[in-house]
């Protein structure tokens, strides 16, 4: 059986170690709960939305 | 009748004999292969030597005679692999007719073993007598006395006392023709590869047989040899002309290199050995015989050969030592948590089979001819074992087999709290067992499973490096009412779990369940030689179902829980509106179809 997860594009960063094996075509052994990424919203906090800048 | 007239052209005499019986032309045959040996080696052989036993036998379970009423069934095992006939009516005096064909090789096994069960739905069938032929022996009498008897009645043994005689069991044996056999043979293949039906092949179909038989020609030189193979020029090959290009290409310079069923390497020089291992094969394949086989022994007879076609065979032979040895085929995972790779086993004739079936247009062509419905009738019907009573005695068998895999420790529940085998596959783990990373923060995402993972920053990704099915699309995957343009261009996250595994899987993120959907499918197997072949779409035609879970930090997060041959049930502890924290449990895998 597999679950397959798909994630809005740019939603969220993969860790590294799990990207780069799967770019070998290796599979990770992983547990419930081990970390699997991170928000991108929250990667980015702390840069200026530009979007909602206004030139005053 | 083209190939084997032409296999020794020196021998006028015997092209006369085509109009002669069967089972003459097998003697003849047998005959050319001893004068060769006499010319060859100067030494006579009174009695026929190893190198004359080769051919299609086929041989009958006809009927028995038991001592007492019962059902009964009966396995034919010879060499690695076992076939069984139907389950007889209650009586002393079953009747199967059932005939199965089998290779004679010179260096192959002699002597076939018929058991036969007495059968008990509640219980295990029990076996109560058995009977060895030496088929060699038998053959040559056979052919040493032009009026053998085509039927042979036999002493059944008791198995626990074999001087005891239990009952009698007619069987009946002959050689099938070997011009009858190269005959079929062109014509199967031709029908397999004839996608259009117009009874020729066409250059595309020719290279695609070419290509199925584990030749790497190149392509222009596929064309070279089909122009020669289509003597009369008119732009297709007929079945006579394939039948041709077999018997001298083959002889040449060989044309079949492995067996697009169960992917042998065939490296015997022999044609006609060749063929009779790839009709055999097809026969196995398309489900034509009348006993059912593939099995390595006869206690495994009582499952089916598509067994063989998915890694849940080691579920079914985890008590027979599959995955050792030798002929074990790798599958290489990096372990996260040692950091280092670690081999999973796989049996090699498996890996082989689902190479031969996944990865080939051909197997998958296969597949059209009812197999996918036997994937679902042999999952159903696991479901069904695997819910009962008894088979919660298997439950030691597995801990053992998988012992270094399987931590008890960590179970939520001692052993004799399970009343079934699926209660112990669903099994819970105790709290903490699974520890979540950063349990605080809803912004980092966590494993859903315990599994084989693989990640990918987009879908072409995923087809670069993993995914081959042509046909795979996240619209595919998750449906068209659910899927939005932001999923088409997201992040995959595969988990794959193996038999061994916790079957529970959770929720990766924290949110609200906004719908399931149920999206009914076939149940191919989920390993990686299916998910890496370019023929098979194993994550858009299995079953599955489709849930969206609504998050803060990561927008919608689409999970897709997805049936495998023999775990195809899927069962959801959350429902529609209900509020996941990322680690709960979601769902579970059981046995089922």
């Amino acid at each position: 059986s597999t679950v397959i997860c798909v994630f809005e594009k740019d939603a969220i960063e993969i860790d590294e170690d799990l990207l780069a094996n799967s770019a070998r075509s290796l599979e990770t052994l992983v547990y419930v709960g081990m970390k699997l990424g991170v928000s991108k919203k929250q990667a980015n906090v702390g840069l200026p939305n530009l979007q909602n800048c206004v030139l005053q | 009748g083209q190939g084997s007239s032409r296999e020794d052209s020196s021998s006028a005499s015997e092209s006369s004999s085509a109009s002669s019986s069967r089972r003459s032309r097998m003697k003849q045959r047998l005959h050319r292969r001893r004068h060769r040996s006499r010319s060859n080696s100067s030494s006579h052989h009174k009695h026929l030597a190893a190198e004359d036993f080769v051919g299609i036998a086929l041989l009958s379970l006809l009927r028995a005679e038991m001592k007492f009423k019962d059902k009964w069934l009966a396995c034919l095992s010879f060499g690695e692999q076992t076939f069984r006939t139907h389950t007889s009516d209650q009586t002393d005096k079953p009747v199967w007719n059932a005939e199965k064909k089998l290779l004679l090789d010179k260096n192959g096994p002699r002597v076939a073993r018929i058991s036969v069960f007495e059968t008990n739905k509640m219980h295990k069938n029990t076996l109560i007598g058995y009977c060895e032929i030496d088929l060699l022996e038998f053959l040559t009498r056979e052919l040493e006395s032009d009026s053998s008897p085509e039927c042979e009645t036999l002493n059944l043994l008791d198995p626990s006392s074999p001087d005891k005689v239990v009952g009698e069991i007619s069987v009946s044996i002959s050689v099938e023709d070997p011009i009858e056999t190269e005959k079929s043979f062109a014509r199967r293949i031709l029908s397999i590869v004839d996608y259009n039906e117009d009874g020729h092949l066409s250059l595309s179909e020719f290279s695609d047989l070419i290509t199925a038989f584990g030749n790497q020609v190149a392509a222009n030189k596929k064309e070279e040899m089909f122009k020669a193979a289509d003597k009369n020029g008119d732009g297709v090959v007929s079945m006579d002309e394939l039948a041709d290009l077999l018997a001298i290409q083959q002889e040449k310079e060989p044309l079949i290199n492995c067996c697009p069923v169960c992917g042998e390497t065939l490296e015997v020089p022999d044609k006609l050995n060749h063929m009779i291992h790839l009709s055999l094969c097809f026969d196995e394949g398309t489900g034509k015989q009348v006993m059912t086989g593939g099995f390595l022994t006869d206690k495994q007879a009582n499952y089916g050969w598509m067994f063989k076609l998915s890694e849940w065979a080691h579920f079914s032979s985890y008590d027979v030592g599959l995955n050792s040895g030798s002929s074990g085929s790798h599958i290489l995972v990096f372990d996260r948590r040692t950091k280092r790779l670690v081999e999973e086993l796989i049996d090699g004739k498996i890996a082989l089979s689902m190479r031969a079936i996944y990865q080939s247009k051909l197997g998958l062509g296969l597949m059209d001819t009812g197999a996918k419905e036997l994937l679902q009738s042999i999952s159903e019907k696991q479901g069904r074992k695997m819910n009962s009573v008894e088979s919660a005695k298997d439950i030691p068998t597995f801990i053992e087999f998988f012992k270094d895999q399987l931590n008890l420790a960590e179970v939520k529940h001692p052993l004799e709290h399970f009343k079934t085998f699926n209660q112990f596959f669903v099994r819970e783990l105790k709290p903490g067992a699974r520890p979540v990373a950063c349990p605080e923060r809803d912004d980092v995402a966590v494993c859903g499973a315990d599994c084989r993972l693989t990640a990918f920053r987009s879908v072409d990704d995923s087809l670069r490096f993993w995914i081959k099915g042509r046909k795979f699309s996240v619209q595919g995957l998750l449906g068209k009412d659910i899927c939005s343009s932001t999923f088409i261009d997201g992040t995959l996250v595969i988990f794959r779990l193996a038999p061994q595994d916790y079957h529970r899987f959770h929720s990766p993120v924290s949110g609200t369940v906004e719908q399931f959907v149920k999206v009914p499918g076939c149940l191919y197997t989920v390993n990686p030689i299916a998910v890496n072949s370019k023929y098979c779409n194993v994550f858009t035609e299995n079953k599955r179902v489709v849930s969206i879970i609504s998050t803060a930090e990561f927008g919608k997060v689409a999970f897709v829980a997805i049936g495998a041959t023999m775990v195809g049930s899927i069962t959801f502890l959350k429902k529609e509106g209900d509020h996941v924290k990322k680690g709960d449990e979601f769902g579970y895998f059981s046995f089922g179809g």
